[in-house]
């Protein structure tokens, strides 16, 4: 199973909706997909409507009372599966404050259905604390949405020094695959600088030894689009709200750039 | 002094440009104005060029380590202050879970500054945790940056449970002043239907007993405008930056909704 964490930990950039776009995708192409939300405030959960309660557990669950994960798994499409967040996961952080090996504990529960999923893509809440840190050593790269405005780049600084940290201590195979813009405005002067600054801060790390050495920035950007805005609140993705939208044909090409698949016929 | 917490869990709908704005127009009419930022991201800080160092405190060591406000206050411009954040306040919410009272800590500091201010005006994080739990608890009124896309009414109904229990618990005086509509696009169905509800739940609550039976939707809706996302690059408020634009009007205009004071000359 190819493992992703989707991660930023700036609000609203834009990786709840990655993550269901390009799991979205996925889906439609075929592959087994795994979505995995890990924000306590559970947006990717009601993307999709889903909502845990007494028939349908959480990942909370999962983290805190050795739940099997399969248990946890609830069918979004066909080839789409989802381990649903919901509130109680605020409290995973002090929970676990004195459990051992915490940061380890969604990567176990995953190891179980390694060979059930083709792709995982796990979506992070914006912080970088225990779940973030249970997302990075779970998986093996990291995709970070970014919106090219208000001190991207010192965010994306910080970001990169807790990716580090956690191959140095805990999960040494993870690296960085890429940045993708989002909601992204390619006409203004700062995103142009913010884009150009980014580009020369990842070629000076190509010789560096550091898990973004090979990152890029994918060529795909995804533009600032009504449509995709409109259709998470109809509980849908861009490709069954609107498909000949601006917004689908970005994302379709994002997956794309990143997993190699033409995924939307 | 008047106490503000400007609040929503959600990431990226505004919080920190309202505070940055509300705060920069309020110091402009010659009121005293104290910032305090309450995120671990610091964009609060990061805007005003303020950096946490050896010369300079941070709210962390005001709520970890016993250090007198005061100690921590830096001028932004004249009459407006800040007292900064920086990372360490991520570990803060780890530190207080067993100290005693946690939830008033920021409270119990302010008081000893009370009379040195107007305007207090608190940014908080995206999260409901106890960094936002003590500037509910420290302040009167509660201000709701909200943006009119993706289950923003959801997560105002957290919201508002959580101000609910800090009303019954901790802070019986604390009220919703009102929500600020923020990055307003109001040519679309999904913006105008948002806010349909929003008016028709606050008109329904008019006669409970709870703490935003008297919450408005402020009259004047910050509108997108890409000045105000540039001006926080070039560590600017609007008022700076490009004061004849949109951004500027919008945030002079919801300072009078808000304060009644007629800001910027
Ligand atoms: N390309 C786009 N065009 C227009 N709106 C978008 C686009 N991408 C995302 N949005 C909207 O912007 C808002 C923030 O996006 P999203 O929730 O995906 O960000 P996030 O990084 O997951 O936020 P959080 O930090 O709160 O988890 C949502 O209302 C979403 O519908
Ligand atoms: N009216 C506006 N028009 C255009 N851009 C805006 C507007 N208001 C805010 N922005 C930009 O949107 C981004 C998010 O705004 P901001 O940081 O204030 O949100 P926030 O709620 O404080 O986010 P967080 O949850 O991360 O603390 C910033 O890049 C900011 O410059
Ligand atoms: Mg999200
Ligand atoms: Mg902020």
């Amino acid at each position: 199973m190819r493992r992703i964490a989707i991660i930023n930990q700036k609000g609203g950039v834009g990786k709840t909706t990655t993550t269901a776009h390009l799991g979205a995708a996925l889906g439609l192409a075929g592959k087994r997909v795994l979505l995995v939300d890990m924000d306590p405030q559970a947006h990717l959960s009601l993307h999709f409507g889903v909502e845990v309660s007494e028939d349908q557990s959480s990942v909370y669950d999962v983290l805190t009372a050795s739940l099997p994960i399969r248990e946890a798994i609830t069918v979004v499409h066909d080839s789409l599966h989802l381990v649903p967040s919901d509130i109680d996961l605020a409290a995973a952080e002090a929970e676990l404050i004195s459990v051992m090996g915490r940061e380890v504990i969604l990567r176990e529960a995953l190891d179980v259905v390694d060979e059930a999923y083709d792709v995982l893509l796990i979506d992070c809440p914006p912080s970088l604390g225990i779940l973030t840190i249970n997302a990075l050593s779970a998986c093996h790269e990291v995709v970070i949405p970014l919106q090219a405005q208000f001190f991207a780049l010192q965010g994306l600084g910080k970001l990169l020094d807790t990716v580090r940290l956690v191959q140095q201590r805990i999960n040494p195979d993870i690296i960085v695959k890429g940045v993708a813009l989002c909601m992204h405005d390619s006409s203004t002067n700062l995103s142009t600088e913010i884009v150009d600054d980014l580009t020369e801060f990842l070629v000076s790390s190509r010789d560096l030894d550091v898990p973004w050495s090979r990152a890029e920035i994918f060529k795909t950007r995804i533009r600032r689009n009504v449509k995709i805005a409109e259709s998470s609140s109809f509980g849908q993705t861009v490709f069954e709200y609107e498909p000949k939208s601006n917004g689908a044909i970005d994302y379709n090409r994002l997956a794309i750039d990143i997993f190699d698949c033409p995924c939307v016929p």
